[in-house]
């Protein structure tokens, strides 16, 4: 059975880089 | 076509606490959150403000605006309409919690303008 880290459930909040 | 959702938000799915102790997905609490960052020595906890909700690029997209931390830095992230996030006190909610009820068997509420998710921050290197 896999077992996850908690931090990757919240993900990281990064500025957007505009497109 | 849409990237595919973390299988760990597959109810049932087992999640690693920083102490250690394994708890299933669902049954995560707020205070597991804080006290796996308040051991982490890379990761800092921060309160993220839900400030907007728009439409996304594709149908079954949403932007979403969050207000992060102390310092209120504006964020957008583009993600499925169906993908949940973990607001203080609450638990885990997503812009179409039916959605996210089918696919992944995940009880969410719904996420509204408001809603104060956890998100991490790096912790600032010395």
């Amino acid at each position: 059975v896999p077992v996850f880290p908690w931090h990757s459930l919240v993900p990281f909040l990064a500025p957007t880089q505009s497109d | 076509s849409p990237v595919a959702l973390p299988p760990f938000f597959m109810r049932g799915s087992i999640i690693q606490l920083a102490d250690g102790e394994l708890k299933r997905v669902e049954d995560l609490k707020t205070e597991d959150f804080i006290q796996s960052a308040e051991i982490s020595s890379e990761l800092k906890i921060d309160s993220s403000t839900v400030e907007r909700i728009d439409s996304g690029q594709s149908p079954n997209a949403v932007v979403i605006q969050f207000s992060v931390g102390e310092l209120k830095a504006q964020v957008c992230v583009e993600v499925l309409l169906e993908y949940p996030f973990f607001v203080f006190g609450q638990g885990w909610s997503s812009c179409c919690p039916d959605r996210t009820t089918q696919l992944f068997e995940l009880s969410c509420a719904k996420l509204c303008v408001g809603d104060v998710c956890v998100s991490l921050t790096l912790r600032s290197l010395r």
